[in-house]
């Protein structure tokens, strides 16, 4: 997280550390046995990542503690329509862990919402973006061991596709933006997520209550001028959410 | 020609004069013997008769006899002012033989052409019984029983028929009578019956059932004081009841109704050769063996009602909703007794016991509790309630659950199943808070 602030304790109660294949990655507890990521997090070139190779670890902010307790995966479900395999094209970037226990809530772990279907995501609304990814210590980006977030508004939709366009410029490789996507982020920088934080959630409040807008997907680097943080969107996959932890 | 073997005489037939209906020819001597089984009378009915008609009959008659004696003598027609016509009055024989004899002189008018008879004949019943006495005395002693084509003599209880099949003996030993109501009488009641009568009558009904015994107001055993002070000495009737002491009686009072209170009775009659006793005669009857009442069941009630309970009834227990039927320690899905013979209840009264619902089922990352009622029973009240703030109530559902008399905890909209918890989301214990702005 970029420009973030530590979280503390019970306030991001369903944010998730993944560790897969040894890489750190986020995500969110949906109910007892479930977590929702983002796809590429469970699929490495083109393989998805075996159950065994999950850790999930959730309840506390400090990396440290929470390696005490991993919870152990039963089986891993990456959206049928992710096809990623050289690392740009990110639609359709969600997946589901299911754990071999279920959790039992309490303050410090706590499912978020699902969004409702059809749910509008409007220009501005801010949204909190939590993870253990990389993040800045002075000018030097470091990778974290505490618990971030960062306060971040949804971008016009056509806003972020003339940034993404933009960076097409100046790089070969940019993945492209489709309406499964939605970006959050300032214009200015400074405020953004990162590395590490991928699959981590994008939530949004309404009357007090959290809903998971979005989950930590890419972006042109972290937190620069002009560029945004782009997310999934997830009102487009409740469906399949469900479905997956029904038929599983 | 052969012989016929000997067979019963027909019970009816046709006869009828000479070339019948041509008028019968002159010089007739034509007899006709009837006959048919014994015990019955033979009916002889004319369908026509034209005879020529002569005063007395004295030229052409038909004669009818019986045992050689003349019942009739017929000639004449129907309308004709002369002869003897029979009319259409049958003729009975006394007994199962009748004879015609038809007999014609040398000439027959020459106005008239007689055509003769005809006749039919047929075998009636005899009434034996009603016969007039003869002079041996009645058909039959004591009873007589008509029969079909015959009699049968029988005698009074106490009395055998002797070999004769006519007259009666007494003897009156080993009389059973066994069925529910009955009547029996000493020999030859209610005249004095012959000296030294000794006589025994065991009355034995179905085990469950109880004999009451209706002595009629007309009883007469000799009495007689002896300087021994002997009760009833020479002439008595005892009666003797299982397990009680034997009642010996006499004397001019009846003893009216005498309720045993068991199925067997066995009453001796005995006389001596002096004295005399017109005797007795009763009617006994049967009871069912009363039951006690059953009582009553706490929290169940016993059906039916009655006013008292016989022999074979049956009762049924029932117990109140939330209670159920035990006896013994053990669970019964129903009771019924029935009132035995021995005038016991077959089985002992069950009890009725407050129904549990046993222990409610847990709710996961929640809790029950106990509103009112005593351990899990009938009408106990629980509430299920969710970890709030990280569960809630599935659909709001009702969380009161009542112990039914089904044994399920039910709530209020008749459900069984118990609650869900459902993981409350979103909803961090704490905010992260910014004052700063």
């Amino acid at each position: 997280i970029i420009g973030g602030k530590e979280a503390p304790d019970d306030t991001i109660p369903w944010q998730v550390l993944l560790s897969v294949d040894g890489q750190r990655g986020g995500g969110m507890v949906i109910a007892d046995r479930w977590i929702l990521t983002a796809a590429h997090v469970l699929k490495h070139n083109g393989n998805i990542t075996s159950s065994e190779a999950v850790r999930a670890y959730m309840g506390l902010t400090n990396v440290k503690a929470l390696q005490l307790s991993p919870l152990n995966a039963a089986s891993v479900h990456v959206h049928p329509e992710y096809n990623n395999p050289n690392g740009l094209n990110y639609d359709h970037d969600i997946g589901l862990v299911k754990l071999q226990e279920p959790v039992t809530f309490n303050s410090s772990i706590m499912p978020i919402c699902l969004p409702g279907e059809g749910t509008t995501y409007t220009t501005g609304m801010m949204g909190l973006v939590s993870g253990f990814g990389l993040t800045e210590e002075g000018r030097r980006r470091i990778l974290t061991n505490k618990l971030k977030y960062v306060q971040l508004p949804v971008v016009e939709q056509e806003a972020c596709s003339n940034s993404v366009t933009l960076a097409k410029r100046t790089r070969d490789y940019v993945p492209n933006l489709t309406n499964n996507m939605f970006c959050a982020g300032v214009p200015e920088g400074g405020k953004d997520s990162c590395q590490g934080d991928s699959g981590g959630p994008f939530t949004v409040s309404d009357d007090g209550q959290f809903w998971a807008a979005g989950i930590v997907s890419w972006g042109v680097d972290c937190g620069q001028q002009g560029t945004y943080g782009v997310y999934t969107r997830v009102s487009n996959y409740v469906d399949w959410i469900n479905k997956t932890m029904q038929e599983n | 020609c052969w012989h016929l073997p000997d067979s019963e005489p027909p019970m009816h037939g046709h006869i009828q004069s000479p070339q019948y209906p041509q008028p019968y020819p002159p010089n007739l001597q034509e007899q006709w013997d009837l006959s048919v089984p014994e015990g019955y009378h033979i009916r002889l009915t004319f369908t026509h008769l034209d005879i020529e008609a002569s005063a007395g009959c004295h030229y052409d008659a038909l004669t009818v006899l019986y045992d050689g004696k003349a019942l009739g003598k017929f000639c004449g027609h129907e309308n004709s002012a002369d002869g003897n016509h029979p009319g259409n009055q049958p003729i009975l024989s006394p007994g199962n033989t009748l004879t015609l004899l038809f007999q014609t002189d040398k000439s027959n008018p020459e106005r008239h052409q007689n055509v003769g008879f005809s006749a039919e004949y047929q075998a009636i019943d005899i009434d034996e019984c009603s016969a007039p006495e003869t002079e041996d005395g009645p058909l039959c002693s004591q009873i007589c029983l008509n029969t079909v084509g015959s009699y049968l003599c029988s005698c009074h209880h106490g009395f055998e028929l002797r070999s004769d099949q006519r007259t009666c003996v007494l003897s009156c030993t080993g009389g059973i009578f066994e069925e529910p109501e009955g009547h029996l009488s000493s020999p030859g009641y209610p005249n004095p019956p012959p000296h030294a009568v000794t006589c025994q009558y065991i009355i034995s009904v179905e085990f469950g059932f109880t004999l009451s015994l209706n002595f009629t107001d007309n009883f007469h055993i000799e009495s007689l004081d002896t300087a021994e002070g002997l009760n009833c000495p020479y002439h008595w009737l005892k009666i003797t009841i299982p397990n009680e002491k034997p009642m010996k009686l006499c004397g001019g009072k009846s003893p009216g109704l005498i309720s045993t209170h068991s199925n067997t009775v066995t009453l001796d009659y005995h006389t001596d050769n002096d004295g005399q006793s017109s005797g007795w005669s009763l009617d006994y009857s049967t009871h069912r063996v009363k039951c006690p009442f059953p009582g009553k069941v706490a929290k169940g009630r016993v059906t039916p009602v009655l006013s008292e309970y016989l022999y074979r009834d049956h009762i049924f227990v029932r117990c109140d909703q939330g209670y159920k039927l035990m006896t013994n320690g053990k669970e019964i899905k129903s009771f019924s007794a029935v009132c035995q013979s021995s005038g016991q209840w077959h089985l002992p009264l069950p009890e009725c016991h407050i129904i549990d619902c046993g222990k409610p089922k847990p709710l996961l990352n929640g809790g029950v509790t106990f509103l009112s009622g005593f351990q899990n029973q009938y009408l106990s009240v629980i509430q299920y309630h969710c970890n709030e703030p990280f569960y809630s109530l599935l659909g709001g559902m009702t969380a009161e659950f009542t112990c039914e008399a089904d044994r399920n905890w039910r709530s209020n909209n008749n459900l069984v199943v118990s609650p869900t918890c459902i993981p409350v989301c979103g909803k961090p214990t704490k905010q992260i808070s910014a004052y700063q702005r």
